[in-house]
């Protein structure tokens, strides 16, 4: 699964996943990557986020939308969001995976709780990483 | 002038002793081309649909990530590939799940959301819009990686679903 979250100088969020799914998936099987809320979603109002891993914990948890809800409703930042959904709650189910995130005012996350991702972001203010491991 | 873009290629549990100095080189590299290609939209005004559309296009292109080419294979060992994509100033949205022959399938995702009045198609009625919607249509071939193919193949090796029939000893032949 690949994907990408932006901020335009315009103050627009976007967010973009795809994927190729799970090796030997059988019966048209669908993971969290095309479904909108699971595996994707952008608001204005708080962040957008793409997602990777374990598809089905995603979509129960519906994950992508539950850092945004949590962001609106609760007034966490995106850093705290993203980490009680990926860190605590998708932990807890066994739900392996992680996400990227970026909100409103440009701050990035990328939480994972697996022992990697393929992960990278550049800013306006020149700073920038790609990474794969902790 | 602010703009941020976020990129990534997939999670797992992959382990820094299989991965070599130099493979690890060739995925920063790739990563770093995607926040390239995406930067250059950001720093120009451009929007950021445009900006994770064309970051995740590189990806898509690369047989190192699975999507687009290079993507897993199913059972039946033929590449079925998702997208989805998210406006967040309009709270539009458009997907694809199922597909076979499209080239990139955030493209793919993204017609949908500007150019129907759904939110995701599926199977042969998507590679159907794609088509109609000018989008670039392959042979499914193209998504052909070789690597990709041989984990199929381990899997099936593997599989505790042999011939179909559930093998609950896990009993390998």
């Amino acid at each position: 699964t690949v994907g990408a979250v932006a901020l335009d100088m315009h103050g627009n969020l976007a967010a973009g996943t795809s994927t190729g799914g799970m090796t030997g998936k059988r019966f048209g099987r669908i993971g969290d990557s095309p479904i909108i809320g699971a595996g994707n979603y952008a608001n204005n109002q708080s962040c957008a986020v793409s997602a990777t891993g374990h598809g089905e914990y995603f979509i129960r948890n519906v994950v992508a939308y539950d850092i945004s809800a949590q962001m609106i409703y609760l007034g966490k930042s995106l850093e705290e969001a993203g980490n009680a959904v990926v860190m605590e709650k998708l932990k807890e189910q066994g739900g392996d995976g992680g996400i990227i995130a970026v909100d409103k005012d440009g701050n990035v996350a990328m939480p994972f709780n697996t022992t990697g991702m393929f992960r990278g972001y550049i800013k306006s203010t020149g700073e920038t990483k790609v990474s794969i491991f902790e | 002038g602010r703009y941020s873009l976020v990129i990534h290629g997939g999670s797992g549990n992959i382990s820094r002793e299989r991965m070599s100095l130099e493979q690890e080189a060739v995925y920063l590299e790739k990563l770093n081309e995607a926040l390239q290609a995406g930067e250059a939209i950001l720093k120009e005004g451009g929007s950021s649909l445009d900006a994770i559309v064309s970051a995740i296009k590189v990806l898509e292109d690369s047989p190192l990530f699975n999507a687009g080419k290079g993507a897993v294979f199913n059972y039946e060992g033929r590449n079925e590939l998702d997208a989805s994509i998210m406006d967040g100033s309009t709270l539009q949205a458009g997907a694809v799940a199922g597909i076979t022959n499209v080239k990139n399938p955030i493209t793919a995702a993204r017609k949908v959301m500007e150019q129907s009045s759904h939110v995701m198609l599926t199977g042969r009625g998507a590679e159907q819009f794609a088509f109609e919607q000018g989008l670039e249509i392959v042979d499914p071939s193209y998504f052909f990686d070789q690597r990709r193919w041989d984990q199929y193949r381990e899997y099936l090796r593997n599989s505790t679903q042999l011939r179909g029939v559930a093998d609950p000893d896990n009993k390998m032949g």
